[in-house]
């Protein structure tokens, strides 16, 4: 329609420019601009249509859009001045924190200090718990939760390039979350080479590979007189609502020998985010710290998001995250720090902190 | 924020017996909230 208005438009320009003094058919021919405005015009009107059915699709398909990033410009920086407004007025603290309570669903009576004695939202943020609040189940034969928070999904990884899904339909794969350099990817690579070339190999084959793999990787839980190694390798996501406690502790007895930090982008991790941005827990800043436990490989990654300012280390306190100079090559390679120079690592206790989401 | 742990844990010797008692099994299930220090999963010596 926009086209044919713009054509009548042309032909009663040409009329009243040419069209009465000249012949009449001269009044046809439109000039070499006139043309290409219609038809960069046309163009322009196409792909926003095509833009328009795409939205609607995904919309259908239950994703829903991006935030727009002019959007999120904003409300970071609203939601600082709250911040630097609420720390100045020491009267309004309890309010506001009891507000973000109820909001969030925090318990306070677990809180360690009194809510006037937080001297900021991000102290009162990362808050530690009174003693006692989060008993550790002395079971040796469990691995316990690292954080309060939702599990979102859990299960085994059975293959090679396994990958952990996001939501249905993203899927990302184990070894770009934890990094090219982990002990499971370095070897697995490899394999994943091997098997391209052997398109042949059953799927047998490929389980008893996959599993080879994972115990090079941890060597002292590899038994080679069973068929198959004794542990299979499995993974577990928790989401962190914001009115959580922000700590993480040991999930067991672990004795860590890798950090890797990974500075990205801190997208929102909440459903919505997770449903809307492929690779969210990929491209967002991170930290994954990797060991062995007495059932062979563990590491845990740390995911930041928009509201998390840094991930502090109790057990490297001198690592900074989230800063403004790696944010210019967020895609860039880890910067890692073995921990194992001498083969001690750090050695933690179920139950110990390892690291706190600060906010802001 | 978000966790994700990745981690080995013992598993049955061979695929008939998967749902033996030295398997690892997870305690929690999907939308599930938890807490620190309660157990995820658990696995039982044969």
């Amino acid at each position: 329609s926009s086209l044919k208005k713009l054509h009548k438009t042309a032909e009663a320009r040409a009329f009243v420019n040419g069209g009465g003094g000249g012949s009449k058919g001269d009044s046809f021919l439109l000039p070499g601009a006139t043309v290409a405005t219609l038809l960069m015009l046309g163009v322009l009107h196409g792909r926003r249509m095509y833009e328009d059915r795409k939205a609607e699709e995904a919309r259908e398909n239950g994703a829903e859009l991006e935030f727009q990033p002019d959007v999120k410009v904003a409300a970071s920086a609203l939601h600082f001045q709250m911040l630097g407004i609420i720390d100045k007025c020491v009267s309004l603290r309890p309010h506001v924190y009891g507000a973000w309570a109820r909001a969030f669903h925090s318990n306070l009576e677990e809180a360690a200090l009194p809510l006037d004695e937080y001297a900021s939202l991000r102290e009162f943020f990362v808050r530690t718990l009174k003693e006692g609040s989060r008993p550790i189940d002395p079971d040796p034969r469990c691995l316990v939760s690292p954080v309060d928070g939702t599990v979102l999904r859990f299960g085994e990884l059975r293959e090679a390039g396994a990958m952990i899904e996001q939501v249905k339909g993203f899927s990302y794969s184990v070894f770009s979350l934890l990094g090219a350099n982990s002990f499971l990817p370095m070897i697995a690579k490899g394999d994943m080479h091997e098997e391209s070339s052997e398109p042949e190999n059953t799927s047998r084959e490929k389980n008893k590979k996959s599993w080879l793999r994972v115990s090079l990787a941890s060597p002292k839980v590899w038994d080679p007189v069973s068929e198959r190694p004794m542990n299979g390798l499995f993974y577990c996501v928790i989401y962190l609502k914001p009115g959580d406690y922000h700590r993480i502790h040991a999930p067991a007895d672990w004795n860590v020998l890798v950090r890797r930090h990974f500075s990205g982008r801190l997208f929102p991790v909440n459903e919505r985010a997770t449903r809307t941005i492929r690779n969210l827990y990929v491209e967002n800043e991170r930290v994954v710290l990797e060991g062995l436990w007495k059932e062979g490989f563990m590491a845990l990654a740390a995911i930041g998001a928009t509201n998390i300012g840094s991930i502090e280390l109790s057990i490297e306190p001198e690592l900074q995250t989230n800063q403004a100079r790696k944010k210019l090559l967020p895609s860039g390679p880890p910067e890692e720090q073995l921990y194992e120079p001498d083969g001690i690592g750090r050695m933690l206790k179920k139950g110990d902190e390892v690291a706190a989401f600060n906010m802001g | 924020s978000t966790v994700v742990l990745v981690f080995q844990a013992p598993i049955s010797l061979s695929q008939e017996k998967r749902d033996s008692s030295s398997e690892f099994k997870f305690l929690v299930q999907r939308g599930d909230r938890v807490r620190v220090g309660e157990a995820l999963g658990r696995w039982y010596d044969q």
